[in-house]
């Protein structure tokens, strides 16, 4: 089973 | 005040319809250097960040940075009314922004049309993206890539890209079997559009959504290269550039089991 990473995991919100 | 005239306005058009089906509503932030625009979609899985320059526009006046808050549907529906041919000019009082004018005006100037588009006031979270020094950078040409993810996508929604020195691999495994597809750089140069070129910091396998990949070859009327910029465990950059400027897709990963 693939999971589907979230950008939010790698991105910082500002 | 704020104008922006475009002569190529078949570029806006192509533009709008390369982002509609990501985001439904975004902030245009307009500046002296240029528009750019970033969004997510709903699903906070992928970003597209475009960025238009000042130079590319003639007249640009943009008196003090401002945002446009755009309903990206309505603004595609309006751009259904813009000739391929015409010039587009893009008008709004940037002190009380409430509407955008769209002024479109065919070569012959004897038609011009003028549509305002109501604004809206979005609140959009922002997401700073770092510069990132990438393990892999594979140049190719855009229809390729969308070939392979057009293909790919009969095998299963998600795609395995594996990067190597002297080869990228896309493969697919689904319920009816599996595919792949092998490209290996080549240099053309009499026909550099046509040339595969990979540079290699590290070899780098990483799983995306062939939906959202396939969303992004939208972008491919804009330029005849893509770019895919690939790190261990960071999302992948898809970029198509041109002269005026860039547009940019980010995806996040998929982690197998």
């Amino acid at each position: 089973l693939e999971i589907q990473e979230l950008l939010t995991t790698f991105f910082v919100q500002v | 005040m704020f104008e922006a005239r475009l002569t190529q306005g078949a570029l806006l058009k192509r533009l709008l319809d390369s982002v509609k089906e990501l985001v439904t509503d975004a902030n245009f932030d307009c500046s002296e250097t240029g528009i750019s625009l970033q969004a997510m979609d709903n699903s906070h899985v992928a970003l597209v960040s475009l960025s238009l320059r000042a130079e590319g526009f003639n007249p640009y006046r943009c008196d003090r940075g401002f945002s446009l808050g755009v309903n990206l549907n309505s603004l595609n529906k309006i751009m259904k009314c813009a000739g391929n041919e015409d010039v587009i000019t893009l008008k709004a009082d940037d002190s009380s922004a409430d509407s955008l004018c769209l002024l479109f005006e065919n070569s012959s100037n004897e038609r011009v049309s003028e549509y305002e588009l109501k604004l809206m006031d979005i609140d959009q979270e922002h997401l700073s993206i770092p510069e990132t020094d990438y393990d892999a950078t594979v140049m190719m040409p855009s229809a390729e890539f969308q070939r392979i993810c057009r293909d790919l996508m009969v095998v299963s929604e998600s795609v395995t890209i594996d990067v190597s020195k002297d080869e990228i691999k896309f493969t697919a495994e689904g319920e009816l079997g599996t595919g792949n597809v092998k490209l290996k750089p080549t240099s053309t140069i009499d026909k550099p559009e046509e040339s595969i070129t990979i540079e290699l910091g590290q070899t780098v396998s990483l799983q995306f959504s062939l939906k959202y990949l396939s969303n992004f070859t939208r972008g491919t009327p804009l330029s005849d290269q893509v770019m895919l910029c690939l790190s261990d465990n960071m999302p992948l950059l898809v970029e198509y550039k041109m002269d005026i400027g860039y547009i940019r897709y980010y995806l996040a990963p998929k982690v197998g089991d």
